[in-house]
């Protein structure tokens, strides 16, 4: 698959450039965190594209921002059943 | 500097690629 260009991004509708984004990123995280890698790819989307494309040039600044990302889930996750398990204590 | 992931992102819907099928070990 070639390289995805900001000029290739902007050639498309803005509503579909995140598809393509996503399109492209959701493989990577996928290899990753199979398991969340909708959840993850999601999340990401809601970055800007300028920077998602740079994160599609550099694998690093990705696996980063995927790491993030789960953190942030799991924080949330975290969050959520301790709130549950309070309304349910009471 | 790049941007940090928001904590409300975490509502942010599901991303699927076109065509895809769940297959379910997932």
């Amino acid at each position: 698959q070639e390289p995805l260009t900001a000029s290739m991004l902007a050639a498309a509708p803005p509503q579909e450039q995140k598809q393509i984004l996503g399109e492209r990123l959701y493989p990577l995280i996928h290899a990753m965190h199979p398991f969340l890698a909708g959840k993850i790819t999601g999340m990401l989307l809601e970055i800007d594209n300028s920077e998602l494309l740079l994160m599609l040039e550099s694998p690093e600044s990705l696996h980063s921002k995927i790491e993030e990302a789960v953190a942030v889930l799991q924080v949330h996750q975290m969050s959520e059943s301790s709130h549950k398990s309070a309304s349910t204590a009471f | 500097a790049p941007t940090s992931i928001s904590k409300l992102s975490v509502n942010a819907p599901e991303f699927y690629p076109s065509g895809y099928t769940p297959d379910f070990t997932d």
